[in-house]
């Protein structure tokens, strides 16, 4: 782990006098050398080291006896700041039908994310209803009605032959016909290079008017977690990102380079397959898995 | 300053950061790098373009030149199993090799392995019927190994060229899951000891450094035969490959490139290498 490594340097350093500029720099070699490892963006790694490397050259670090417990603590609570120290604030608005997007790259978790929040609505005595504007995959509309009945809640469809523009805009309908108060509009998958697709999603966004813009995100992602999150936000603007799949070993560092590259905080975590496999997103516990 | 007997240090720094954003991975990265350190030929007046040749070089040396492809010759029904983490592409992946196979002109069997997600089994259905395969499937929630079982004996009855085996995706860490698998691939075995012939991991090419857990943990679980990366048609790079040929002998089969049932290509090393420097 990133702290038996930063004990390791110092322990050498031990009996050499006090630490001196080069031992931290030695130290920060290790600290990059972690965060590359569990997927932070190479940019944001530079950043985030040299601001660490700035708050380490000052006194509390070189002249203590634990120098290698500062730098983590330091580390530890400067991962915690850029993952948003402060839970998010997911207010839906009363006696309005809130409409909540969900978009992101193919495969990413979103139509099992759409269950799993409409869920976690329905349980804080919201409405939801699930809209099917994935017209692309195969059997995807079949696959959101069937996550619908999995947790008590209605899906719309209009089949594949009308674009999801339209789609939502019949679903807002359907909703104060039917008294429900919230839109989950899934989407198919794409990528935020294909123009033809993200047409279609700036499109389906001014129609849709939502409440809330979501990036779903896959836990595990690399160093392309920056370029696709920058590419969503600058060409459809977000207001926060789900990052799913967070059962798993990844260290997910992907979670502080769409952080850093958007400016959006994290709102929620998928925790596994199945409905209520959904937790607000802890800051603390994925600076914990990023330093190993 | 003169550069003879040594190389550019600051070019060598944008090489590996390159390496990095490709997501070959810090360690491997590094390693390549310094192996240029090394290099005589790296040395002197070596400008970007004969650098990045050298480390093209380098990383052929650990990928191979040779493309490896699937092929479905020999055993007859020829037994495939895909396997791989949730959402990666597997499905679609199927879907493709019947494309391909019907354009071979053989018979092919898909396999609705996947019994726990919310219409596996219908999407795998859509993919048959695009491609004129025959499909085995049981009611939802029904066993996979009992899927396999029914599926082995249907493919000798109906004299099946080729059997492709959709499974569920699943988390490496999940034991339970991948004791399912180890199950699955003894039911098969059962049928034909040889089987499965070929064992696919498909991964997603917008996967980082995870992806050498998930190729580690499943070749222990079942006998991994071939890679699939999917989703190079993105900005993702997929450089993993490179670290995963490093550290495990597994060949590199296909890379999906789209959504469509003619979007994947056969691995060609000196095409992905290329292709990571653009
Ligand atoms: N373990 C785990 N699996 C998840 C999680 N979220 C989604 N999945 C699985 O990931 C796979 C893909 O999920 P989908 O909901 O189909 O993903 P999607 O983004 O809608 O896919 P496309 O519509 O094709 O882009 C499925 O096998 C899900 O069960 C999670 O938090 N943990
Ligand atoms: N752009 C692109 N998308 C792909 C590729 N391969 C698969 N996809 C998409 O990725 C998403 C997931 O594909 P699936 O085939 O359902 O993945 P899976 O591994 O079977 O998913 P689970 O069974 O839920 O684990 C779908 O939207 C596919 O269309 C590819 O090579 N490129
Ligand atoms: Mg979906
Ligand atoms: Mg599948």
């Amino acid at each position: 782990s990133l702290g038996q490594r930063l004990n390791g340097v110092f322990k050498r350093l031990r009996g050499h006098g006090k630490i001196t500029e080069t031992n931290i720099r030695e130290a920060m070699h290790e600290v990059r050398l972690a965060l590359l490892q569990a997927d932070v963006n190479f940019k944001v790694v530079k950043e985030f080291v040299q601001s660490v490397t700035e708050k380490s050259l000052g006194a509390e670090v070189l002249q203590s006896i634990s120098p290698g417990e500062h730098v983590i603590g330091l580390v530890h609570r400067e991962l915690i700041e850029l993952l948003g120290a402060r839970a998010a604030a997911f207010d839906l608005k009363q006696g309005v039908t809130n409409v909540i997007l969900l978009f992101g790259l193919q495969g990413s978790g979103k139509t099992t994310f759409a269950g799993k929040l409409a869920l976690h609505c329905a349980k804080k005595g919201w409405k939801p209803l699930l809209v099917a504007c994935d017209i692309h995959r195969p059997a995807a509309i079949r696959q959101l009605h069937v996550v619908g009945e999995g947790v008590g809640v209605p899906a719309f469809d209009l089949g594949t032959d009308h674009d999801p523009s339209e789609i939502t805009e019949r679903a807002k309908r359907h909703a104060v016909e039917q008294g429900r108060d919230l839109l989950i509009v899934d989407t198919a998958g794409r990528l935020h290079i294909d123009e033809v697709r993200m047409d279609e999603l700036r499109k389906l966004k001014r129609t849709a008017e939502p409440t809330f813009t979501f990036l779903v995100a896959d836990a595990m992602t690399g160093q392309d977690a920056v370029n696709s999150a920058a590419k969503f936000h600058e060409q459809v603007g977000i207001d926060g990102v789900c990052l799913t799949k967070q059962d798993g070993d990844a260290r997910g560092g992907a979670a502080l380079s769409i952080r850093k590259v958007t400016g959006k905080p994290i709102f929620f975590a998928g925790v596994g397959e199945k409905p209520d496999d959904l937790e607000v997103f802890h800051p603390d516990r994925v600076a914990s898995r990023i330093l190993g | 300053i003169s550069l003879r007997g040594k190389v550019d240090e600051e070019l060598l720094n944008e090489l590996e950061e390159i390496l990095i954003q490709a997501d070959v991975g810090p360690d491997t990265s590094l390693k390549l790098v310094d192996a240029l350190r090394q290099n005589r030929e790296a040395r002197g007046e070596a400008g970007a373009e004969k650098l990045i040749g050298l480390l093209k070089e380098g990383m052929l040396d650990i990928l191979g030149r040779e493309s490896r492809p699937l092929a479905f010759d020999g055993p007859k029904p020829f037994v495939t199993l895909v396997v791989g983490v949730n959402g990666t592409g597997k499905t679609t992946t199927i879907g493709k090799l019947a494309q391909r196979l019907r354009q071979e002109g053989r018979s092919t069997m898909l396999v609705a392995a996947d019994t726990f997600r919310a219409a596996a089994v219908e999407q795998l259905e859509i993919w048959a019927r695009r491609t004129g395969a025959e499909i085995v499937k049981q009611g939802a929630g029904a066993d996979p190994g009992s899927v396999c079982f029914d599926a082995m004996q249907a493919a000798r009855s109906h004299h099946a060229d080729v059997v492709l085996i959709d499974t569920a995706g699943r988390l490496h860490t999940k034991v339970n899951l991948m004791e399912e698998l180890k199950k699955i691939v003894r039911v098969i075995q059962k049928h034909d000891p040889a089987a499965p012939h070929e064992t696919l991991l498909v991964l997603d090419a917008t996967t980082g450094q995870n992806a050498i857990s998930q190729a580690r943990i499943f070749s222990e679980a079942v006998p991994v035969t071939g890679l699939v990366m999917t989703k190079l048609d993105g900005t993702a790079k997929g450089g993993i490959l490179v670290a995963l040929s490093d550290q495990f002998e597994i060949p590199i089969r296909i890379i999906g490139i789209g959504e469509g049932a003619e979007d994947y290509r056969d691995f060609v090393p000196r095409d992905f290498v290329d292709a990571l420097f653009e």
